[in-house]
């Protein structure tokens, strides 16, 4: 129930302007999208329970690793049964397969379509969807990891919510199949980093600081 | 460190 409360409004896309060139303008307006999600990203992480209490360094490394998968999770659960099968990046910025494959990010869609189908036939609820955002950043595979302890702990305590939520729910092979589909996640969060890289270093799409820091991260 | 400094600073600051 903490979870659900952090849980961010949803941000509006700002439509960019400057250029008349269609594909351009749209991933102009997803690139700054994405910078301003990772601010409120950011400022969730610090709302659960535990993150604060990790070290600055552990803390880093979490949100360094898991940003992308904790920002995917939220755009295809917005993304279940769109017609046309859009991908949701905000409620006015919808993109259908023709729009990304035009920006160059076919591959992209082909992904982030693929893990929503999955959480659709999962049947989510958004319980489950807040736990599964929390958990894919607890799950960071970083490594120097700075106090091994915390970060076991902190995974610990997420882990045991779901438990019990899916318990009292008498579920008793959900916790199980939404671990299951982390790497899904994770995989679908590659692809995401690689093409905006690629965007960034062959196209010489301009991208906000934060959100070529977080990229570098990862590169 | 240096490389993360803006991450580095919006940790830092209070919510």
């Amino acid at each position: 129930s903490h979870l659900l409360l952090t849980e961010p409004t949803p941000l509006a896309a700002n439509q960019d302007d400057s250029t008349n060139d269609g594909s351009l303008r749209t991933l102009l307006t997803l690139c700054d999208l994405l910078n301003r999600e990772l601010l409120v990203l950011i400022g969730w992480a610090k709302q659960i329970p535990g993150f604060s209490g990790l070290s600055l360094v552990d803390q880093m490394s979490l949100l360094q690793s898991g940003w992308m998968e904790a920002l995917l999770v939220g755009v295809a659960w917005r993304s279940q049964g769109m017609p046309g099968e859009e991908l949701v990046f905000a409620g006015n910025l919808r993109l259908d397969e023709a729009q990304c494959r035009a920006a160059g990010l076919a591959d992209l869609y082909e992904a982030l379509r693929h893990l929503t189908s999955k959480y659709q036939a999962m049947n989510l609820t958004p319980e489950e969807v807040v736990t599964l955002k929390a958990m894919a950043l607890a799950n960071s595979d970083a490594d120097p990891v700075d106090c091994p302890d915390s970060v076991q702990r902190f995974q610990d305590e997420l882990h045991e919510a779901l438990q019990e939520y899916e318990l009292s729910r008498r579920e008793q092979h959900r916790a199980g199949r939404l671990l299951m589909s982390l790497p899904l996640l994770r995989q679908t969060a590659d692809r995401a980093v690689q093409a905006f890289l690629q965007l960034h270093r062959h196209r010489c799409v301009p991208l906000h600081k934060l959100l070529l820091e977080m990229l570098d991260a990862k590169a | 460190k240096e490389k993360h400094k803006i991450l580095h600073q919006l940790l830092q600051n209070s919510t």
